[in-house]
C-alpha cells in the first residue's frame, strides 16, 4: 500500500 | 485557501521582496545575516522537492519564486555584494540548528521516506532559521528600519499560518501536528522582536536594543 502524505501548503 | 493563508503567503512574499530590494537598491547587505539566508535556501530546496506533485498553479508558482528568490539573495550576499557582508557579526553556529533539525526529522515524521523526511527537516529548520539574523541584531544592538520591516513581514507569515491552521481544523478537520508545533515555535521566536517593532519602529524610532 502506498501512503503518500500530501502537503498543500507552502 | 482561506484569507489567513493568502495574507500569510503574501506577507512571506513581501518579506522576500523587501530584502532583495533593500540589498539591490543600497548595493549593500550590511546588517543581514548570510547564514540565515543560506538556511532559508536549504529550507525551500528540501521542502519543494515535491514540486512535481502538482497541487495548483498558485502553489507551483510560489514554490518556484521562493526557491529562486532565496538563491538570488544568497548570491547577492556572498558574491555580488560580498564586500558589504558583515561576517564579523554573523557568527551564529548554524550546525547547532541544522544537525538537531535533521535528527529530529529522522525521529519524528509522518512517513519514513526520503521526500517526507526532507520535508519534515525543512519545517523544523525553518522554525529556527531566523536565529542567526536575530542573533546578529542583538549583537550589533540595532537594525535598520528596512531590516525591521523585513523581519516583521517574515515573522507575521507564520503567525498568520497558525490562524489558517485553526481555521482549517474547524472547517475541514485538517491538521498537521508537525507544521503546527514548529510554526508555533517559529512565531514565539519573533515575539521579542514584534514587541520592539510595535513599540519603536512603528513610532518612527530606530530599532535599538538597550545597552
Amino acid at each position: 500500500i502506498e501512503s503518500v502524505v500530501t502537503h498543500d501548503e507552502l | 485557501m482561506n484569507i489567513f493563508r493568502l495574507v500569510g503567503d503574501l506577507s512571506h512574499l513581501l518579506a522576500i521582496i523587501i530584502l532583495l530590494l533593500k540589498i539591490w537598491k543600497t548595493r549593500s547587505c550590511a546588517g543581514i545575516s548570510g547564514k540565515s539566508q543560506i538556511l532559508f535556501a536549504i529550507v525551500y530546496t528540501s521542502r519543494y522537492l515535491d514540486l512535481p506533485n502538482f497541487v495548483s498553479m498558485y502553489n507551483t508558482l510560489m514554490k518556484i519564486v521562493f526557491i529562486a528568490a532565496s538563491y538570488a539573495t544568497v548570491y547577492l550576499i556572498y558574491m555580488k555584494f560580498k564586500a558589504t557582508y558583515d561576517h564579523n557579526h554573523d557568527t551564529f553556529r548554524v550546525e547547532f540548528l541544522v544537525l538537531p533539525s535533521f535528527v529530529l526529522a529522522l525521529l519524528i515524521n509522518h512517513d519514513f521516506t526520503v521526500l517526507e523526511v526532507l520535508w519534515t527537516f525543512s519545517i523544523y529548520m525553518e522554525s529556527v532559521a531566523i536565529l542567526p539574523q536575530l542573533f546578529m541584531v542583538s549583537k550589533t544592538g540595532e537594525a535598520e528600519s528596512i531590516t525591521s520591516h523585513y523581519l516583521f513581514a517574515l515573522g507575521s507569515y507564520r503567525a498568520l499560518y497558525i490562524l489558517n491552521w485553526i481555521y482549517r481544523y474547524t472547517t475541514e478537520d485538517h491538521y498537521d501536528l508537525i507544521a503546527i508545533v514548529a510554526g508555533i515555535v517559529q512565531t514565539v521566536l519573533y515575539c521579542d522582536f514584534f514587541y520592539l517593532y510595535i513599540t519603536k519602529v512603528l513610532k518612527g524610532k530606530k530599532l535599538q536594543l538597550p545597552a
